[in-house]
Formats: C-alpha cells, sequence, structure tokens
C-alpha cells in the first residue's frame, strides 16, 4: 500500500523519466543542448504516450503514478519500438 | 505484434541453456525454463526441443551489466531481462540479467514468470497493454502453481502461429474491468473505509475518495495469498480483515497477513462438511459475523468466539430471495449482497431488500 512519498530530489527525477522514455520510448538523447531551445521539447510528448500505453492519466507531466510505474522492475524490450 | 511482424518459419524450433544462475539449482532452472516453453506450445503448433551442442534458434543465457548487446543490464532491480524477436544468429535468444535474485518461488523474481515473458519476445509478441497480461512490461508474480496464460496472450501468439493442435483449444483469463456490465465477484470486503473487490488474480481498490477503482494483483499487496479468494469480511473492532479459500482462512492486521496463517475454517466451528465460505459480512453493532455457504448461512460470535446455536439456517428465510451469495459486505448500516451481476441492499433495521442494483455499481461507470 502506497505511503506518503518522500520529497524527491528534482533533479534525480527529470533523470529517472528521461531515461526510462530513452530506454523505452524512443526519446532521442539530447546531445546538443544549444539546438533545443529553438525545437520543440518531445519528452511530454513522449511521457503522455507512456502514460497512454499504461492506462494512467494522460497529462504528460511525471505524476505519482507515473513515476510508480517507472520505478517497477520489468522487461528490457521497449514497448513501443522495433527492437533491433 | 512486434514491428513487421517477424515470426519463425518453422514451427519445430530448438532452444539451448548456455549457463545457470549460481542462485538456483540446475533442475530447478530447467524446470522452469521447460514450463515457461510449454505455456506457449500447449496454445500453438509450436514445438521445442533441447539442443546441447550446437547454435539453437533459442540461446538461454545468464548475463550481467555490458554484455555486447548494445542493451547493458544495470544490476539488481530494474530491467530483468530482454528477448530477441525471431531470426538468425541473436534473434530469439532470452538474456536474463544475472544479478537479479532469482527464486523458484516469489521470495525473489520467479524465473518461470520472467522467462515465459521473453519467450513472448522471442516467438514475435511485443508487450501488451492489458495490465493482467503475459507481455504486459512490468514484472508482476503468480504462483507458478496457479499460472494459466491469459486470454490476450493466447490471442496474440494464435494470430502469428495459428490454434493448438489440440481436439479442445485452450482458453485463458480475461483481465476484470470495472465498468463490464457482466463483471462478478469472488468476494468484497472492507479494509479501512475503502472497498476491496476480488476477481480471480486480482483486487479492484475502491477508495470514497477517488473516483477511479485501483486494479492490482493480488499478490502485489500479500504475495503469499492465493488467487481466487472466495469470502472476506473486515471486523472494524479488532481491525482485522479475514480472508477465506476453499478450507482455509487468513487474517490481515492492518495491511499485513498475520503470522501463523492460514488456519483451518473449522476451528471457526463449521462442520467437517462444509468445504468452503461461498461470502461473509461482519455487523459491526452486533459483534456477529455471517457465513453464507450454498443456500444457507451461519452466525458467529466475535466476542463468544463461537458459533451461534440454531444455525445454519435457511438464507431465503431471513434475508429473502437473493438465492446463493458470492459476495457480501456491510457499509453505512445496510448489508449488500452479490450473486453473480445482481447486487441486493439489504436493510437490517426492518430485514428486507430495498433495492436491486448491478453489480459493479459501486464503481463510477
Amino acid at each position: 500500500f502506497p505511503v506518503a512519498p518522500e520529497a524527491e530530489d528534482e533533479g534525480k527525477t527529470i533523470a529517472l523519466v528521461e531515461t526510462y522514455l530513452q530506454n523505452f520510448y524512443n526519446l532521442q538523447k539530447d546531445d546538443q543542448p544549444h539546438v533545443r531551445l529553438k525545437s520543440v521539447n518531445p519528452l511530454p510528448e513522449k511521457l503522455k504516450e507512456m502514460q497512454a500505453f499504461f492506462g494512467l492519466k494522460v497529462t504528460g507531466k511525471p505524476d505519482l503514478d507515473t513515476l510508480e510505474i517507472m520505478k517497477k522492475p520489468r522487461c528490457g524490450v521497449p514497448d513501443i519500438r522495433r527492437y533491433v | 505484434f512486434t514491428e513487421g511482424n517477424p515470426k519463425w518459419k518453422r514451427n519445430n524450433l530448438t532452444y539451448r541453456i548456455l549457463n545457470y544462475t549460481p542462485l538456483m539449482g540446475q533442475a530447478d532452472v530447467d524446470e522452469a525454463i521447460q514450463k515457461a516453453l510449454s505455456v506457449w506450445s500447449n496454445v500453438t503448433p509450436l514445438t521445442f526441443e533441447k539442443i546441447e551442442d550446437k547454435e539453437a534458434d533459442i540461446m538461454i543465457s545468464f548475463v550481467v551489466r555490458d554484455h555486447k548487446d548494445n542493451s547493458p543490464f544495470d544490476g539488481p532491480n530494474g530491467l530483468l531481462a530482454h528477448a530477441f524477436q525471431p531470426g538468425e544468429a541473436i534473434g530469439g535468444d532470452v538474456h536474463l540479467d544475472n544479478e537479479e535474485y532469482w527464486t523458484k518461488d516469489g521470495r525473489g523474481y520467479n524465473l518461470f514468470i520472467v522467462i515465459a515473458h521473453e519467450l513472448g519476445h522471442s516467438l514475435g509478441l511485443s508487450h501488451s497493454t492489458d495490465p493482467g497480461a503475459l507481455m504486459y512490461p512490468t514484472y508482476a508474480y503468480t504462483d507458478p502453481k496457479e499460472f494459466h496464460l491469459p486470454q490476450d496472450d493466447i490471442d496474440g501468439i494464435q494470430a502469428i502461429y495459428g490454434q493448438s493442435n489440440a481436439p479442445v483449444q485452450p482458453t485463458g483469463p480475461t483481465t476484470p474491468q470495472a465498468c463490464d456490465p457482466n463483471l462478478t465477484f469472488d468476494a468484497i470486503t472492507t479494509l479501512r473505509g475503502e472497498m476491496m473487490f476480488f476477481k480471480g488474480r486480482y483486487i479492484l481498490r475502491k477508495h470514497p475518495q477517488r473516483t477511479e477503482a485501483e486494479l492490482n494483483f493480488i499478490s502485489l499487496f500479500w504475495p503469499k495469498l492465493p488467487s481466487a479468494i472466495q469470502a472476506a469480511y473486515e471486523n472494524i473492532e479488532k481491525d482485522e480483515v479475514l480472508l477465506f479459500k476453499e478450507d482455509k482462512y487468513w487474517v490481515l492486521r492492518g495491511y499485513d497477513i498475520a503470522p501463523g496463517y492460514p488456519r483451518s475454517i473449522y476451528r471457526l466451528g463449521f462442520p467437517k462438511t462444509i468445504k468452503r465460505v461461498n461470502a461473509a459480512y461482519s455487523d459491526e453493532t452486533t459483534g456477529k459475523t455471517y457465513f453464507f455457504i450454498a443456500d444457507r448461512y451461519w452466525r458467529y460470535d466475535e466476542n463468544k468466539r463461537s458459533m451461534d446455536h440454531g444455525y445454519p439456517r435457511k438464507i431465503v428465510s431471513d434475508f429473502g430471495k437473493i438465492g446463493r451469495v458470492d459476495a457480501a459486505f456491510q457499509k453505512d448500516g445496510y448489508v449488500y449482497f452479490f450473486h453473480g451481476t445482481t447486487q441486493f441492499q439489504f436493510d437490517p433495521r426492518v430485514k428486507r431488500i430495498v433495492r436491486k442494483m448491478k453489480s459493479n455499481s459501486w464503481f463510477d461507470c
């Protein structure tokens, strides 16, 4: 049963979300941060894709339910793209 | 399905176990793998032959961290395993993270469950969005003895390889949906203000302040409990929930299974002719608990810890025409009886049924 979550370091949360979406939802690694300023941040869209897959409330934000799923042990095969 | 719909061109596939985890006996690993293969061969025309000394279609190995396939493992927990879609060389292969605590039961990660999932990928299945499916991406423990391949996985694999050669086609369990008008329940109880609806391997958990019911595996909360609980009731006074299956019962104290359980239901005073309890509820005002079995009910005194005399009585004599009871619970002074997809609201003060509803009326559908 869930207990009140401890306040988590925001940086750690963002890193968890990014790594999860890179591993399983084909979120491209942001190697060129200066380019990112001009482009649309793909993270919320990927997050929505992940939330829809797991039947969560689709918010595009890393809410508690979303983080809970991301922390569960799982299979290493991506959920949505071809595994090669 | 995996993108591009890859599949094996032959139905007779080979597998090879390259190494073993030190945490389990080799015989247990072999058994887990054979059982995982039979999960898929039971529902398709596929067969699997073990080979020892040459390249097999499906190579199974325990590896750690970077193992030269561009998909490193991450140490304990997190990623447990992965597998490759049907194809030559690495295609079909299953890699298991050897830093996980692999077990043949539910103490660590159950090897059979994980390999059965990975073999789904080896055969061409992708991840399912059905939280009850074997091919759902996150790990959930099911006792291997109680495992039945869910219908979602059967439908998927049969769409690739066709039906089994068996004369009777196997079927599997489906995941309960709160708003399914045909939904029935195995057991229902309150638990510290929440409502818990038991169905097969699942609990639908309804919090009064939340509109949506949460679906979870029973094993997620209580790994030692079996699936298909048959009756449950809350004793608010003692802050306990009793859960029944066949001739055994468990006690939840708070949210945890109390030590020393399961115990025999005969300790509660049932005669040996009783093999199971269908439903139960406890009346907090009188301290009496009612047990429903077939067309009769027993009354138990929680204070005296014994069955009251004069029971069993016929359900119809005291509760009206509610038939046999699948599940029951008391809430806000009313008792709710469930029979199939029908629910009866019973008012104990006037001793009659005051309302008839669908069984899933507690969910905002």
